[in-house]
Formats: structure tokens, C-alpha cells, sequence
């Protein structure tokens, strides 16, 4: 009765704890499609749980979509945002035609905090916290970025070799036990077409590359799969959204979650900064979070449908 | 628990290279704590910096002095997080 009352409010923010027993309630209520499955732990040792949305037994690696958010921990927006894309996707399939037939011929993960020890950080201790909580050697400065510690041109420009930096790359590329979860799972699946990274803010939406100017060899097609979805995004509530290349749209970053997977086959890779563009920053209010996740939904279903139609 | 009383969040405009130079040294100083939101990047995009209230003046006199506009877009940041929290207790209850 308590599950079918469902007492998780999806317009306010939550604790860790909160969120993880809410993939729980997920996948206890749509025990034929959701299941919660844990992909590794984080430098701390909290678990890291992904929401594995598929209408098959997993009897084969079927193409997949990986959904990533809260990898910068004070960008609370991201987490909440994918809580309830989480609820959506299992609550619209069979009966919204776009989402039952992406996971008709796809399997959809879902990983809302993927920095669960910053995240807990910025509920105990300090409400702005972006990084990691790992220890570096010889330093007094806690954490690393996690979106400079993946590999690609790692290291790089728009990265920072100081412990102390906000955008610290760490000793090495996967140094980050949260970084390497995912990174090892995504390549022992071996079948994954998209990864979205949620973050917050400024209202874009970005493809590879951060790491170069240089034109990634997709770059048309994933411009204009990008445009498609700020246009679907905007026709709710008119947030508009700019969309361009990471590192002409934003700023020069290496060693970036997307830029990964793009190098490693991933082709449609793309990165959503939320609202808002500044007014509130990180301190969006919850009143803004079932808006920001109704309008982040379209954007996102406009890319899934396309992967669904263009697998390669 | 970390708590910014009277910090802001400062909403820097550059116009070109000179000046994102001019604001990088200022946010890589160390005395001036200062919080990068959004980073400068060479794309005219603005800075968006959370400012200690202790370094209220001298970020303000600095910006002044390199003829660098800049708007506050957060006057009072803890009054915000106070907001948020009393909100996530409420709703933990």
C-alpha cells in the first residue's frame, strides 16, 4: 500500500539515502522492466547504483543508452532531474509509443548520483562542493574533478594539475573509483550507442569535442539530433537552450565523461547543462525541478528516438 | 556545515582576451577565496564568481580598477541555502 502511495515527492530534493531507496521503490514497482543494479562503490565505499530499464531477461547485450547525472555534486538539479526521469520512463512504458519502442529494441541505464560521496558532502558540509572526496597524496586539497579524470586527451587543456584546483584531472586518467565503475561496466557491455551527461548550469547542450576544436567526424549529424532536442525541449516552456561543440560553446575540457565515449564507439554523446543561466546557478529552487525535468524529457526523448531510428 | 554569510555571487562580463587574463589572475588568487561558477572562457560568455563577503571591497575595487562590468546575481547565498534547507527538512519530515 505504501509503494502504490508512493511517498517520494519528485518536486523537492533528497538525500542520498532517499534516492536510493526510491530506484528501489522503481524497480519494486515494474519488477518486469527496472531493476536496480549495483556497478560499484565510491572512494568513501557508498554504493553506486545504476537503474537498468529492459524488456528482456538480459539474455544478450542488446544496444543500450546511458543516462549520467550528478557527476558534479553541487549541481542538485542533475540528480533530481534523472530521479524522476527514472519514474518516467518506467510509468510511460506501454503507454507513451516513443519510449515502448526505444526499449523495444534498446536497454536504457540510468545513474542519478554519480559522485554519491560529493553529493553527501554538499548536504553535511558545504552546499557548493563539485569534486570527488579522495585524498591527494602530499596535498592538504581533497578531490578530484570527475569530469577531467576520464580518458580522453587527459590531462589536457582546460584541466588542472593542482589538488587544490576546482578542476583538479587527479594522478591519472579512471583514477577516480567512480569514474573507473563506470567505465569499466559501460566497457564490459561492450553495446552502448549513447551517453547523456546531465550538469547544470547554463541551459546548453553540447557534443564532442571539449578536448579540441577540431571537428568531431559526427559533429553534423549530432548538431542537428542537438537542435532537434533544444527545440523539443523548448516547446514546453520555452527554455531555450544553446547548442554547439563543448569546447567552442563553453570552454576548452579535457579528460570529460562525453568526449570518452565518443572516442570509444559511443557516437551520440551529449552533454545537457539545465537551468538556469545564472539568476539562481547550483541554488535552483525545487519549485523549478518537475519544470526543468518535464522539458529536460522531451529533449531527451528526441535524441533516444533518434539512436532508436539510427543504430549502428 | 560550511556557511557563506554575506557572500555573493558576482556575474562578470569580458569582452575579449585582455580581460579574461586580467579576471583569471584575480580567481587564481589564493587570499581572495574565491569560487568559480563559471569558469572565463574565450566564447563571451560572463564569469559567474561566488565572492567571500570578506573580499567583498577588494573584488569590487579590482573589477573598478580593470574597468571589468559586473552585476550581483546572488546578494545573499546563505539566505538561499537556508531556504533549500528548511525546504529538504520539511519535506524529509
Amino acid at each position: 500500500q505504501e509503494r502504490s502511495s508512493n511517498k517520494f515527492n519528485y518536486g523537492a530534493y533528497h538525500s542520498l539515502e532517499a534516492i536510493y531507496r526510491e530506484m528501489d521503490s522503481i524497480a519494486g514497482d515494474f519488477p518486469k522492466l527496472a531493476t536496480r543494479v549495483k556497478i560499484g562503490h565510491s572512494f568513501e565505499h557508498r554504493p553506486m547504483y545504476v537503474l537498468k530499464f529492459s524488456t528482456t531477461e538480459g539474455r544478450r547485450r542488446r544496444p543500450a543508452i546511458w543516462l549520467n547525472a550528478g557527476i558534479h555534486s553541487r549541481e542538485w538539479i542533475s540528480q533530481a532531474t534523472a530521479i524522476w526521469t527514472a519514474r518516467k520512463i518506467a510509468s510511460d512504458y506501454g503507454k507513451d509509443p516513443a519510449i515502448t519502442t526505444i526499449l523495444e529494441k534498446m536497454d536504457i541505464f540510468l545513474l542519478p548520483v554519480a559522485n554519491p560521496d560529493g553529493y553527501v558532502y554538499t548536504q553535511t558540509r558545504n552546499r557548493l562542493w563539485r569534486k570527488t572526496r579522495s585524498v591527494n597524496p602530499g596535498s592538504r586539497c581533497i578531490g578530484v574533478d570527475p569530469n577531467r579524470n576520464w580518458n580522453a586527451s587527459f590531462a589536457g587543456q582546460g584541466a588542472s594539475d593542482n589538488p587544490c584546483s576546482e578542476i583538479y584531472h587527479g594522478p591519472h586518467a579512471n583514477s577516480e573509483v567512480e569514474v573507473k565503475s563506470v567505465v569499466d561496466f559501460i566497457q564490459e557491455h561492450g553495446n552502448f550507442k549513447c551517453f547523456i551527461d546531465l550538469h547544470s548550469y547554463s541551459q546548453l547542450l553540447m557534443y564532442p569535442y571539449g578536448y579540441t576544436v577540431k571537428k568531431a567526424p559526427d559533429a553534423d549529424e549530432l548538431d542537428e539530433v542537438a537542435r532537434c532536442a533544444a527545440k523539443a525541449l523548448a516547446s514546453l516552456s520555452g527554455t531555450t537552450y544553446q547548442v554547439g561543440p563543448t569546447c567552442t560553446t563553453v570552454y576548452p575540457a579535457s579528460g570529460s565523461s562525453v568526449d570518452w565515449a565518443y572516442d570509444h564507439g559511443i557516437k551520440y554523446a551529449f552533454t545537457f547543462e539545465l537551468r538556469d543561466t545564472g539568476h539562481y546557478g547550483f541554488l535552483l529552487p525545487a519549485n523549478q525541478i518537475i519544470p526543468t525535468a518535464e522539458e529536460t524529457w522531451l529533449g531527451l526523448k528526441t535524441i533516444m528516438e533518434h539512436v532508436r531510428n539510427n543504430l549502428y | 556545515r560550511e556557511k557563506f554569510f554575506g557572500d555573493q555571487v558576482f556575474r562578470i562580463n569580458v569582452r575579449n582576451g585582455d580581460e579574461i587574463s586580467k579576471l583569471s589572475q584575480l580567481v587564481s588568487s589564493d587570499n581572495l577565496k574565491l569560487n568559480v561558477w563559471k569558469s572565463p572562457s574565450t566564447f563571451s560568455r560572463p564569469v559567474d564568481v561566488l565572492v567571500p563577503s570578506v573580499s567583498l571591497q577588494p573584488v569590487k575595487s579590482f573589477l573598478k580598477s580593470q574597468g571589468l562590468e559586473y552585476s550581483v546575481t546572488i546578494k545573499d547565498l546563505q539566505a538561499l541555502l537556508d531556504n533549500e534547507d528548511e525546504e529538504m527538512q520539511h519535506n524529509e519530515g
